[in-house]
């Protein structure tokens, strides 16, 4: 069981050590414990490196000394006449004897306690990311106001993340912009609009300052902004890499910041606003939109109008105009409006006449009418040629849709009276 | 028909057969025949024919039956009530609306109606056509149409032809601007040709048509002169009438 203290003598002592032997004694103090070993008596034969006999302490493979000879304590308040630091709870020390010495040699006398150990500052790597608090037999990692300890409960971080930004314009910065950005953080903010608006997100080139990429271009600390479908970045270094503009087609959209342990820098800051999604101008043939604009965005909302001549068919009915909305998702909300040829349809017939079979009923058509001659005459000359009009019906220049009229050829008998004279 | 001859419906396409009252009439539009009011004045329903020449087995003749839908007796006509002692035939003319229209065709078509612009005046000497089924030198009626050219002549000429009617004296017969007087030469309409067409030819605007100008109304003697109601004076009530009643009666 590891001990606090404990004392280790050479073999026979006080009396002269025998020849010809090695023992080792395997110290052991509890962890987070160094130890103080510290000799009081020393007499051991003489020799160039100690080679004949020796008392070496060893401690994780490493030989803190080797000791021989006669040593008096040179502090006549002291009993100590050689004594190690050991920074480990472990150590060996092995007691070796020659097999002949010419005088009589009494060994040593050697006491260890368990010292504590100063992590904090003993050991060449940090072992907390801020600040270290040293206790016997530990020591234990604290952080900064705002700063958080990792589960590694060595690394401070920041707690970044949460912000959800949902206002049409804004800026957005790194913690401590800019002054340097912690280390060992993951900041995670969302920016929300509402459907309809894509995120713009601005950023100046100077408003940028990450710890650059490794020499295989990876970034120690990277933003990346990332929507739905795409993701944008990573970006670091000194100056911002992307595109100073950035159009996410995207109403939502995180932002990560991530950062390493090391090499804190500035950080950065950026602008963004919601842009409304636009939809595409697509007039159809043979229609207008009204209002008429470059750029149609969403909730615009349009009035499709069919030229003369052109109806958009809805069932069973049909009309000439039709609203259509732009969407959120940048598509409009009819968009399968067209505006199709006005048909109309099989030309009524007349009494004591006919229609001539139309080749076509659409729009612009013309089909002509005629009476059944010699008997019958078209009331108005004029009336004989009809048109399809943009209403769907046939028109005529004179009577409009009224359809012509066949009247009776008065007065005209087919036979002559032949009375012979008397 | 007297001194006239035979004749084929196509030389009168116009002419109206009128069944029960064995009359005339004359086809002026799809839907409209003239007639004489005497003719119609106690018939509601009258039955007509048309494109006929002959009047054999009209039971048969079911197509070319004509149904009456509204008589319009003109309303200066004066009712009487013994037909046969009637002595004044002043506005003898009346329109009946047909429930069908006519189809025109060779042997169905209307003649032309006159207006009152002076180009549509006649005269004296100005002959005409009449057509009929009515009583002839020989009959009292005929079965085969038949037809004569006769002019016009002056008024005078119909007032004094007598004729011994027991019932009325030749005397107290009216005569007005509303009639004209045709005939001559044997050349005369009879009873049973009532109502029909006194047609005459027109050159107007390019184009050469019968007109009816005259109705047959009333006679004193068959064979002499007869008189007809002068259309020419009622063209306006004719054209009001029809132009007002155009749309099909409703039930």
């Amino acid at each position: 069981e590891p001990t606090l203290h404990g004392e280790i003598l050479s073999p026979n002592y006080p009396q002269a050590y025998p020849n010809e032997i090695k023992q080792t004694w395997d110290v052991e103090v509890p962890d987070g414990f160094g130890i103080h070993l510290y000799f009081t008596h020393l007499d051991i034969e003489v020799s160039e490196n100690c080679l004949y006999d020796s008392v070496q302490i060893v401690s994780g493979g490493i030989e803190e000394g080797k000791l021989c000879g006669q040593r008096t304590s040179k502090n006549p308040n002291s009993p100590i006449i050689e004594e190690f630091h050991i920074p480990n709870n472990k150590l060996q020390v092995t007691f070796t004897s020659d097999f002949s010495n010419e005088e009589r040699y009494t060994g040593f006398a050697a006491y260890y306690v368990a010292i504590d150990i100063n992590e904090c500052t003993d050991f060449a790597d940090v072992p907390c990311s801020h600040f270290c608090n040293n206790f016997i037999g530990g020591y234990f990692c604290s952080c900064p106001p705002e700063y958080f300890l990792h589960d590694d409960m060595r690394n401070c971080g920041v707690n970044c993340s949460g912000d959800v930004f949902t206002t049409l314009t804004g800026e957005i910065a790194s913690p401590n912009y800019p002054d340097l950005y912690p280390e060992n953080s993951r900041c995670e903010y969302q920016i929300q609009l509402e459907d309809g608006f894509q995120v713009v997100v601005t950023m100046k080139r100077e408003d940028f300052d990450v710890e650059p990429a490794d020499s295989q271009g990876n970034c120690l600390d990277s933003l990346v902004f990332v929507t739905r479908d795409r993701r944008f970045g990573p970006y670091c270094g000194n100056g911002f890499p992307g595109p100073l503009t950035i159009e996410t087609k995207s109403n939502t959209v995180d932002i990560i910041f991530q950062t390493d342990l090391s090499g804190q820098d500035k950080g950065w800051k950026f602008r963004y606003h919601g842009a409304p999604i636009s939809c595409p101008k697509e007039v159809s043939p043979n229609s207008i939109w009204e209002p008429e604009k470059a750029k149609y965005v969403f909730k615009d909302t349009v009035k499709i109008i069919c030229l003369e001549g052109f109806e958009i068919v809805e069932g069973h009915s049909s009309v000439t105009s039709s609203y259509s909305t732009c969407q959120s998702n940048g598509k409009w909300s009819s968009s399968t409006v067209r505006c199709q040829p006005v048909d109309c349809g099989a030309p009524e017939p007349i009494r004591n006449g006919k229609v001539e079979e139309p080749a076509d009923t659409l729009f612009g058509s013309a089909v002509r009418y005629t009476c059944e001659e010699p008997y019958y005459y078209m009331e108005h000359e004029e009336s004989a040629e009809y048109q399809c009009s943009g209403n769907g019906s046939w028109v005529n220049e004179v009577l409009g849709t009224e359809l012509p009229k066949c009247v009776p050829v008065c007065g005209v008998p087919s036979e002559p009276f032949a009375m012979s004279q008397r | 028909i007297f001194g006239g001859a035979r004749a084929n419906i196509e030389s009168f396409p116009w002419q109206v057969f009128f069944r029960s009252e064995r009359a005339g009439g004359a086809l002026i539009d799809e839907y409209w025949v003239l007639t004489a009011a005497h003719v119609v004045d106690r018939s509601y329903r009258p039955t007509m024919y048309t494109g006929l020449t002959l009047l054999t087995g009209l039971h048969e003749k079911k197509d070319q039956m004509l149904t009456a839908e509204r008589i319009f007796i003109h309303p200066d006509w004066q009712q009487v009530t013994d037909p046969s002692s009637r002595t004044n035939f002043d506005n003898d003319i009346a329109l009946v609306r047909l429930k069908d229209p006519v189809k025109m065709g060779r042997t169905v078509s209307p003649i032309c109606l006159p207006d009152s612009l002076s180009q549509y005046n006649f005269s004296v000497g100005d002959l005409g056509m009449i057509s009929g089924w009515g009583r002839t030198e020989k009959k009292d009626s005929v079965y085969h149409l038949r037809g004569a050219v006769l002019p016009v002549t002056d008024l005078e000429l119909c007032q004094e032809v007598k004729e011994k009617n027991p019932k009325v004296h030749p005397k107290s017969y009216i005569f007005t601007q509303n009639m004209f007087c045709a005939g001559g030469a044997g050349v005369d309409s009879c009873q049973g040709d009532s109502g029909g067409a006194f047609a005459v030819k027109k050159s107007l605007e390019n184009s050469s048509r019968f007109y009816v100008f005259g109705l047959v109304s009333w006679g004193i003697k068959c064979g002499t002169y007869g008189i007809y109601t002068n259309v020419q004076n009622y063209v306006e009530w004719i054209r009001a009438t029809m132009a007002n009643n155009s749309a099909p009666l409703q039930d």
